[in-house]
C-alpha cells in the first residue's frame, strides 16, 4: 500500500 | 471506474434538482439553510486546493462548480426566497458539527500541514453536514418528493464512493483511510433515509416518516 496518499477525488 | 463517475454524476445531479426545485417552486421550503451552509464550507475547505494543486480539467471545473453552486443556493435561500417558517425549525446545532469536526481533523489527518488539516476536516464535516436536513424532515415528518430525490443523490455520491475506494485500493494499492472510515460513517447516516426513501418514494407513496 503507497503511503502517500493523494487527493484527485472530488 | 464505474462507481466513481457514478459518485460524481449523482453528486452533479442532486445539486441541479436542488437548483431546480427552488427556482421553479420559487420556494426553500423543507430545506435546511443549516445544511447548505455546512456544505459550502465542505467545499471551501477541500476544493480550494484547486488553486495549488491540478488533478485534471475535469477536477478543476468541478471543484468550480461545487463552491460556486453551493454559495449560491446558500445566496438564493438568504435573500431571494427567505423562508422563516422553515428556519423556525432549523434549529440543529451546527457549531457542534464544525467544533467536532475542527477537532477530528486536527487529531487524524495525513500530515499536521494546514492543507492537509483542511481536507481532513471537510472529510468530517461533510458526513455529518446532512444531519440538520435529517433532523428537519424528522420534525416536519414529510418533505416534498423532489426534496427526497436531492437527498438520495447526495447521499449515493459518497456511497458510490464505497466501491471506488475498493476498487481503488485492489487496482492501484492506493487507500485513504481517512476518506474510506468518513465515507462509511456518512452512509451510516444516510442509511436510515434511505430505507425509507426505498420504501416509500420509489413505490409512489409520498416520503412519510413512520
Amino acid at each position: 500500500i503507497k503511503n502517500e496518499v493523494v487527493h484527485d477525488e472530488l | 471506474n464505474i462507481f466513481r463517475a457514478a459518485g460524481d454524476l449523482s453528486h452533479l445531479i442532486s445539486i441541479l434538482i436542488l437548483l431546480n426545485t427552488i427556482q421553479k417552486s420559487r420556494s426553500i421550503a423543507g430545506i435546511s439553510l443549516k445544511t447548505q451552509i455546512l456544505y459550502v464550507l465542505v467545499f471551501l475547505t477541500r476544493y480550494l486546493d484547486l488553486t495549488y494543486r491540478y488533478v485534471s480539467i475535469y477536477n478543476t471545473l468541478m471543484k468550480l462548480f461545487f463552491i460556486s453552486s453551493s454559495i449560491y443556493i446558500v445566496y438564493l435561500m438568504i435573500y431571494k426566497f427567505k423562508n422563516t417558517e422553515t428556519e423556525q425549525i432549523d434549529t440543529f446545532p451546527i457549531e457542534y458539527l464544525i467544533g467536532g469536526s475542527f477537532i477530528l481533523s486536527l487529531i487524524f489527518n495525513y500530515k499536521f500541514q494546514f492543507g492537509e488539516i483542511l481536507w481532513s476536516f471537510s472529510l468530517w464535516l461533510e458526513s455529518v453536514a446532512i444531519l440538520p436536513q435529517l433532523f428537519m424532515l424528522q420534525r416536519t415528518g414529510e418533505a416534498r418528493t423532489l426534496t427526497t430525490h436531492y437527498i438520495f443523490a447526495l447521499g449515493a455520491y459518497r456511497t458510490l464512493y464505497i466501491p471506488n475506494w475498493i476498487f481503488r485500493w485492489i487496482s492501484e494499492g492506493r487507500v485513504d483511510y481517512l476518506a474510506i472510515f468518513t465515507g462509511i460513517v456518512q452512509t451510516i447516516i444516510y442509511s436510515d433515509f434511505f430505507y425509507i426513501y426505498y420504501h416509500r418514494v420509489l413505490k409512489g407513496f409520498k416520503f412519510e416518516l413512520p
